[in-house]
């Protein structure tokens, strides 16, 4: 989840589910983005489904086994389509205090049981119902994002709706840690950013909050030209471009992220 | 101006308005955007002004000259701050059919009179107030995007926002064209890519519409790490490396852009 447009929340989605899914795990992703890219992105017309997340949000009897598919082995994909723009000001029209508005896709997804091991959810660029729904559903918070500086400025933001979600919807909500994207590792100025997220977190390990424990995740995931070009063919990088380095780069953070879970 | 986020239309609209001020030609960049990245780029710092392109878009006396700064030789700046999402709340809260609320910025530059040969306006990521008072206020748009396959997703919803406008509120703006961002020129699928958007505006030559002559402009802006260190010095890339191939690409890009506007 990030606010801000075009930073790798996709890529990272669609990469660290397959590579999830690779090493066997059951594993969902649901798109919660009307621009549907990550439907697209996993060779899924948006144009063409009938059932989709917007079933879940605006029906609340949906079963949300009726809108997945089988993608590929211990892969599925609860698709987006383009209307889900619609849903977002549906659900925004409910009463600011109806109970439920901001638990729709938790309810939903509550009815799946224990049936994946993993479920991934990408969110839209924005802080709307969406992406809310996303967080009051969720257990944790990745933040794809680039080690640039002007990407350093809006995390604040963000870690402060995730507090806010945290503290009025999903108190076990809690922030996991950042995912570097796009990662151009010669530079000095993107070491610093880097240094100065690490920090950050290291700074914020005494203080009770959503963010406590989170830290940056290595490896980066390098820039690879080959991450931009296999959404265009319905494929994840492991179809595409097996041998490059953002297969590398998502399937090493899948491992990390797994040592975590598992340990849990 | 695009709707979709980190495509590069701060990064253009800075060095396009520097490299226009290194011409010889009086340049003024207003930051429409509550992000205030234009402002901060250009070595502002967003929390300590008082008077920002927020004062023209509420008050309707409010004169620009007050508001506008001198940071280089031909170069001036209308900044933004981070309470201008405040601002696009209050304009929102006008009624509907108050005539002035998607004019109001264009009222206040009006003001200018020819005090400025070029007026850059930095727009955020999403098609709200701010974005719309833009493109009130606008003769011309300029697209920044990626030539990669997800960007292309969005370009046709850009357009017909654009189109909506200028039915609307502006019939004189037009789409000038798209400028290639963060360009990787290596691969087969970034030029196939391009050659789709070429024949896209290729095709729209014989239609009455804002985009009639609208073209992909070339040289496409070369991924350049000096163009994401910039920012964080506060400096143009003319400024802080300036025999970067960053430099080279904006400035030249800004001889293609001027040798069409002079010929207007
Ligand atoms: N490591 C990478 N190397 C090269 N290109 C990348 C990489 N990661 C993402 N991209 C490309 O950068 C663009 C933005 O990435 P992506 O769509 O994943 O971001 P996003 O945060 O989901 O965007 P949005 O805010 O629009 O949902 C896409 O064209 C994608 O293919
Ligand atoms: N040619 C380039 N080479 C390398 N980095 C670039 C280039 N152009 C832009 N960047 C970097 O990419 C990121 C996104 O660019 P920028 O902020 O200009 O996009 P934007 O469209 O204005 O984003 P927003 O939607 O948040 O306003 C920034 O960190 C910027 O410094
Ligand atoms: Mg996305
Ligand atoms: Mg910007």
């Amino acid at each position: 989840m990030n606010q801000k447009g075009g930073v790798g929340k996709t890529t990272t989605t669609v990469n660290l589910a397959a590579a999830l899914a690779l090493a066997g795990r059951r594993t969902l992703l649901v798109d919660l983005d009307p621009q549907a890219h990550a439907t697209l992105h996993l060779g899924v017309d948006p144009q063409s489904i009938e059932h989709s997340v917007y079933d879940l949000l605006l029906d609340t009897d949906a079963d949300p086994a009726t809108v997945t598919r089988e993608i590929l082995p211990n892969l599925s994909l609860i698709p987006s389509q383009t209307d889900l723009a619609g849903a977002e000001t549906e659900l925004a029209q409910l009463p600011p205090d109806a109970p439920d508005r901001q638990r729709r896709l938790e309810t939903a997804l509550n009815r799946l049981g224990d049936r994946y091991e993993f479920v991934l959810l990408d969110s839209p660029p924005s802080l709307g119902l969406l992406t809310i729904n996303g967080l009051a559903a969720a257990r944790e918070v990745l933040i794809p994002m680039q080690a640039h500086f002007l990407a350093l400025q809006g995390v604040g933001k963000l870690l402060e709706t995730v507090r806010a979600v945290s503290q009025a919807v999903n108190p076990r909500l809690r922030v996991t840690g950042v995912i570097l994207c796009m990662h151009d590792a010669s530079s000095t100025h993107t070491r610093e950013v880097v240094a100065d997220l690490d920090a950050f977190f290291d700074a914020q390990r005494e203080h009770d909050s959503p963010w406590r424990y989170a830290r940056v995740f290595r490896p980066p995931v390098r820039r690879n030209i080959k991450l931009a070009e296999c959404p265009s063919f319905g494929k994840t990088i492991f179809d595409y471009a097996p041998a490059a380095s953002g297969a590398d780069d998502y399937r090493a953070l899948a491992t990390v992220l797994l040592k975590e879970w598992d340990a849990l």
